[in-house]
């Protein structure tokens, strides 16, 4: 079901936990090297969402967050 | 399908397997067919064969373990992660790890994972398989509920193990049954299609026109009840529910246990507060709130709570107003006013529904409160009323939310 606002950042959390562990985020530290990405997490989004064929948004969607609160396997979907 | 980087792999055709231990879930016995039986999954279409030893080390070890467990790779508890498995390598290589937090069983039921889908999946990895991004293959990454009896090894699976490792040298003499026939009381097909129901079919996008079934746009089709959620609309029929949600445009169809698997189904009633993002189901003479897929504490509550005699044995229809923040219970031909600021029964009822609502001449099945107005439904029809007059807009199909 659809999240009320205040459970919105608890979700995000989770999202970000999900990305790290099954698509290889990582959280950009800056850098003066090195471009900056302005928002990676919304890149890994679109990544996760293309790998499972939902529409690729970039956003955390309710579709998103329900695919990626499925029970699954611990395995990385992707790799670096 | 996909393999890892590096493409590793058994460089034997003889892999050895070793049950380290065992799950307190399920008999020794059944962890041990449900093993053989993954593995059979995969030897049937490769020229591995596969053998278990009871000691030292082995190529596959398998284990069950909960939370930290030695490696890099914690479990978290009941739910989420269910297993591991590490590439074909040395040391941990090959092993797999099932989550002791799960409830495990040897086929698919409402209450646990199937080890033997499981570790099919998770033996994929220890072959050397990545995840697939096809929906139905073993090695899509999120677990699937279905019917294992005389389980195949779907294609995209074999095209890749067999990228790997080539076909067998003599094709099976038999096709491989994964399990022998369950007990009709396990599972039915249909059933086990609905296990993970808050799960759309990943490859939809978003149809210009939702598909609608031939059991939705049943002309005779009725209501237990109807609520809204969090912007969804569910209406209830004896165990099932449809679900229309702006959030997507295809109409569900779930069971009801599958969102709330501890409720008995066959609701009289239900309605939300969504201030409160709490709604209430009714059966018989009892009620149950819920936030989202939790139940709250303290649930079952006896209607005598809300303020009805004990006379009254169930309700047939609720539904909120949001403006004035009153909700109407309907009860054969009466209809009360609960104040929810208050939380009790407001004076002067029960009225005759028919007296407040013109044009409502018989009882109320399910009421649905949607865009500023009520819906009554009864039988096949549904009744649209303006909130603040209650006069009678218009008659239409209860189907009509479906796209028919």
């Amino acid at each position: 079901f659809p999240v009320v606002p205040e459970k919105e950042k608890e979700e995000m959390q989770f999202a970000k936990k999900y990305l790290e562990n099954f698509y290889d985020f990582k959280e950009e530290k800056s850098s003066l090297l090195k471009r900056k990405n302005l928002n990676p997490m919304a890149d890994k989004i679109r990544e996760m969402q293309s790998f499972f064929g939902l529409e690729v948004t970039g956003e955390l969607n309710h579709k998103t967050l329900a695919m990626m609160k499925q029970p699954r396997c611990g395995m990385p979907d992707i790799r670096s | 399908y996909s393999t890892f980087p590096l493409s590793p792999k058994w460089k034997k055709e003889d892999v050895t397997y070793r049950i380290l231990n065992y799950t307190p879930d399920m008999l020794q016995a059944d962890v041990e067919e449900a093993i053989a039986k993954a593995f059979q999954l995969w030897s049937s279409v490769t020229p591995l064969r596969f053998t278990r030893v009871y000691s030292g080390q082995a190529d596959i070890m398998i284990s069950f373990a909960s939370g930290f467990h030695g490696d890099f790779y914690p479990f978290d508890g009941p739910g989420g992660t269910l297993a591991h498995a590490y590439p074909p390598g040395s040391n941990i290589g090959g092993d797999a790890h099932f989550d002791e937090d799960e409830n495990w069983t040897k086929f698919t039921t409402y209450n646990g994972y199937s080890l033997f889908l499981v570790a099919a999946h998770e033996l994929g990895h220890s072959l050397g398989l990545g995840h697939s991004n096809v929906l139905g293959a073993l090695m899509y990454p999120i677990y699937m509920a279905r019917d294992t009896r005389d389980y195949k090894l779907p294609q995209d699976d074999i095209d890749g193990i067999q990228a790997l490792y080539g076909r067998p040298k003599e094709p099976p003499a038999l096709p491989t049954k994964a399990f022998p026939p369950q007990e009709p009381t396990e599972m039915t097909p249909a059933e086990a299609t609905t296990e993970m129901p808050p799960r759309k079919e990943p490859t939809e996008t978003t149809p210009s026109k939702a598909p609608v079934r031939p059991q939705d746009c049943d002309p005779h089709l009725s209501f237990d009840a109807i609520t809204t959620l969090r912007g969804e609309t569910l209406f209830f029929k004896g165990s099932y529910v449809w679900r229309k949600s702006p959030y997507f445009s295809d109409i569900e169809h779930d069971t009801i246990s599958s969102f709330w698997p501890s409720l008995v189904a066959g609701f009289d009633a239900a309605y939300e507060v969504d201030k409160r993002d709490r709604v209430l189901f009714f059966k018989d003479n009892h009620y149950w709130a819920v936030s989202g897929y939790s139940i709250e504490p303290g649930f079952p509550k006896p209607i005598q709570n809300l303020g009805f005699p004990t006379s009254v044995r169930k309700i047939d229809a609720a539904v909120h107003d949001e403006n004035t923040k009153k909700t109407y219970f309907f009860v054969g031909n009466k209809y009360w006013s609960f104040n929810e600021n208050t939380q009790s029964m407001e004076r002067g009822y029960p009225r005759k529904i028919a007296s407040d609502f013109h044009g409502i001449g018989h009882t109320v099945d399910a009421a649905l409160q949607k865009n500023g107005l009520f819906y009554f439904f009864h039988g096949a029809n549904q009744y649209e009323v303006d909130i603040k007059s209650k006069k009678l807009i218009r008659k239409m199909k209860s189907n009509s939310w479906f796209n028919c």
